[in-house]
């Protein structure tokens, strides 16, 4: 097992609670639309020697408190480190139960940045393809389950988040009372991330025509947004370090992203952060391509807070309405 | 069958490791890319 960083959650911030076991036991755990699996730490989870504390910070399930556990003798590695999974416990998630879920315990710290992470683990809301170990996901749970009236589920966003309340994730339909206007949809273009063909790039008036040869984009609902970095050619850092003159900010273009036909502006109110008067761009740059080699574009949560997003399982696509 | 699961949002891991004084550290010994997650390579 190599164990890699968790760099690819360094920008996660949203997260909710969910318990699993009997009696259950609380996490705070990332819905992650990146990947597919369930795991939380456990009581068998060691610190790394590059942990400051040498103790895991987090929640850990104990399995001697559940009266239900037995390990199944399986394992999983994820990028970060491996998972022992566990026979089917009752996940609790409000209101709904799924009775039967298998999930992931730590069975070590995964890696240093992990340690600082305020939540406990990962709920991944990827297609049950991405799954490592083939195990069921969540949502597949839910579903199999009769738990859900839809097979959706949707993210708003709050503008103003808080620590107490930074949006929600509504599980089995949409709340027509957090967006306005119309739901644009994309089919997903692959059943694997949840991926939409990206048709064009405008900068202010122009279209870029970035796009012309193709993009895919992925909606997470876990990170910053990222363009490609060869649009950033020249820049030669992390575009997070780029820091703006906040007078300026009135005067930088709306991007425009768009999807199927639609048009999804975001102003620089949206895309500019303002940290206390110091402004900052909230895009990085990425220089992975997708699968098919063409750009990849991520639209995180920057335009998240503007866009509630509609995941429809159901029908394979991914809607937008102006939040 | 709708339910709504209120979100929290803290500082980011990024957030926090800057304020402890180890990001820059870090970064230089680990290069980021916001699409590292995505393993399209990998035979899922």
């Amino acid at each position: 097992v190599v164990d890699e960083p968790i760099t690819n959650h360094l920008d996660s911030s949203y997260f909710g609670e969910i318990s699993i076991g009997t009696p259950p036991q609380n996490f705070l755990v990332l819905f992650d639309t990146g990947s597919s699996n369930l795991w939380v730490p456990s009581t068998y989870c060691r610190a790394l020697p590059s942990s400051p504390s040498r103790a895991v910070n987090h929640a850990k399930f104990q399995p001697n408190e559940s009266s239900t556990f037995t390990y199944n003798g399986q394992s999983f590695t994820l990028s970060y480190g491996r998972k022992l999974t566990w026979r089917p416990l009752p996940l609790q998630i409000q209101s709904i139960t799924v009775t039967n879920q298998e999930f992931g315990l730590s069975e070590n710290e995964p890696t240093q940045p992990f340690y600082y992470a305020d939540f406990d683990g990962i709920l991944g809301m990827g297609y049950p393809s991405l799954a490592a170990g083939g195990t069921p996901t969540a949502l597949q749970g839910m579903l199999q389950q009769n738990q859900l009236t839809q097979p959706i589920f949707s993210f708003y966003f709050s503008r103003q988040p808080t620590y107490s309340y930074g949006g929600e994730l509504i599980l089995g339909g949409v709340d027509t009372q957090l967006f306005q206007g119309d739901i644009v949809w994309a089919p997903v273009t692959q059943e694997l991330y949840w991926q939409v063909m990206l048709d064009e790039f405008a900068i202010g008036q122009s279209a870029t025509g970035w796009c012309s040869q193709g993009c895919q984009a992925i909606v997470p609902a876990d990170g910053a947004p990222a363009v490609p970095g060869q649009l950033r050619s020249g820049r030669g850092r992390p575009a997070d370090q780029l820091w703006l003159n906040c007078n300026e900010v009135q005067n930088m273009p709306t991007i425009t992203f768009v999807i199927n036909g639609a048009q999804l502006p975001l102003y620089p109110s949206a895309y500019v952060l303002n940290n206390n008067g110091y402004c900052t761009l909230g895009i990085e740059a990425t220089y992975l391509p997708s699968q098919n080699g063409q750009p990849l574009w991520i639209l995180g949560d920057v335009f998240l807070k503007e866009y509630y997003t509609v995941f429809d399982t159901g029908n394979n696509r991914i809607g937008f309405a102006t939040s | 069958g709708m339910v709504r699961i209120k979100l929290r949002k803290a500082k980011s891991i990024r957030e926090k490791m800057k304020e402890a004084g180890v990001l820059d550290d870090y970064l230089k010994k680990y290069k980021h890319d916001p699409a590292k997650k995505y393993r399209f390579s990998e035979d899922y």
